[in-house]
């Protein structure tokens, strides 16, 4: 019987506080750069002004990513590890601290920019989602299987640098299904708007299954 | 006085055989899908055949890379970590143990895509050199500065890709600089062969210094 590691109790402290007052909670997972701070960016300024949306971002330095994500009006806070490749439960429970769950009906964390090290901390998130650009290559999902093998959705981004990349989209989602047997794939470009409806249809649609 | 780390002491090793045998060895560290293996496999096609080279490649899976590195002819060795998020001094010592180091002038070690962990593994080398892809944004030096102040060259690749990211070069040779100051840059691009003569450059006078 395996014995529950320190991070494993918090989040499930986690889960169950976000149960408890309905806050569905995406942990959004990629390398440096593939665009989930953009993402972000593009989903907050899609969303009604009225919804109770709330963001975290994990870096190791610097607060850009809140900065950014502060734009859309909703309340966004920064959290700086110093080192530490990965957020963990602890981390995402100490900067929930000052907010109040109930006014929030959605929750992204935007985790530190690692392929690896996230997957195997739960921030008692609803769901995982991993990010790759067309930029990295399509053997990504075979390099790193495990993150597309806990991800319940893979957005593969920056479709707009198709005609100058050598990413044979194809292949890349047949290596998406070879790790991961029917996972969901959305293809976006977060600077010119592509697929951005995908995206938010599959949000809306796991929302609703999530309490 | 510190401790020195179990992998201090296997790297400190790794170090002194490297000084015995004259092996000028290289650690190349970028986030995954920036360009290390192109650039390798680049740079095997410029050395001359006679070149004693050989290279290293640590992946969490597949032998891919390897692959795509042994057609240059050298001899060329995969790492598969299973998991682990870095290579460490003792995988590069197991790697080497049926290598003869008096055959081999220059060893290029890639290390697994991560632009966090791999900062902290000694693995004997005389420099890292860390890469990041015009793709990945200009933040990302003071995002993830450990890796910039420790490395003693920094290669921006993908420079091919200007026209069509939002990248703005001077502002991130600038980041570079505010996290290393002088450090090193050489802009690349692996696809369109631009940038490598610099490069090659740069490790022919980084290897008449190394012994
Ligand atoms: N061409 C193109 N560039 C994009 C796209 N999405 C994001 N970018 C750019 O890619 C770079 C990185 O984007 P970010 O949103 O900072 O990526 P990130 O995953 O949040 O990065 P970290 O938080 O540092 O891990 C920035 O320069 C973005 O403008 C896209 O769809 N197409
Ligand atoms: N446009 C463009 N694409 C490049 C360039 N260099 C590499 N690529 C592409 O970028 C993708 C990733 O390149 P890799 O060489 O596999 O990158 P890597 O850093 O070795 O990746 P990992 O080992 O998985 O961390 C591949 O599709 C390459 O063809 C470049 O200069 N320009
Ligand atoms: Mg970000
Ligand atoms: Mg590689
Ligand atoms: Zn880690
Ligand atoms: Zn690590």
């Amino acid at each position: 019987e395996k014995v529950l590691s320190k991070n494993d109790e918090l989040a499930s402290a986690l889960r169950q506080r976000f149960v408890r007052h309905e806050v569905f909670c995406l942990n959004l997972i990629s390398s440096p750069g593939s665009g989930k701070t953009a993402l972000l960016e593009r989903t907050l300024e899609a969303l009604p002004k009225t919804a109770k949306v709330a963001a975290l971002t994990g870096d190791v330095q610097t607060e850009n990513d809140a900065r950014r994500l502060a734009g859309a009006g909703f309340p966004v806070k920064q959290i700086t590890t110093g080192g530490t490749c990965h957020l963990d439960a602890s981390m995402v429970g100490r900067a929930l601290e000052d907010w109040d769950l109930d006014g929030i009906d959605i929750l992204f964390v935007e985790n530190v920019g690692n392929l690896v090290c996230p997957t195997s901390y739960d921030l008692g998130e609803h769901a995982k989602i991993v990010v790759f650009s067309v930029a990295e290559g399509e053997d990504k999902p075979l390099k790193y299987p495990a993150i597309f093998a806990v991800s319940e959705l893979c957005i593969i981004n920056k479709v707009d640098l198709l005609p100058y990349v050598p990413f044979d989209i194809e292949r890349a989602v047949a290596n998406v299904h070879q790790v991961h047997p029917g996972m969901a794939v959305v293809q976006t470009s977060c600077t010119k708007s592509l697929g951005l409806d995908a995206w938010l249809a599959w949000l809306e649609r796991r929302r609703a299954h999530a309490f």
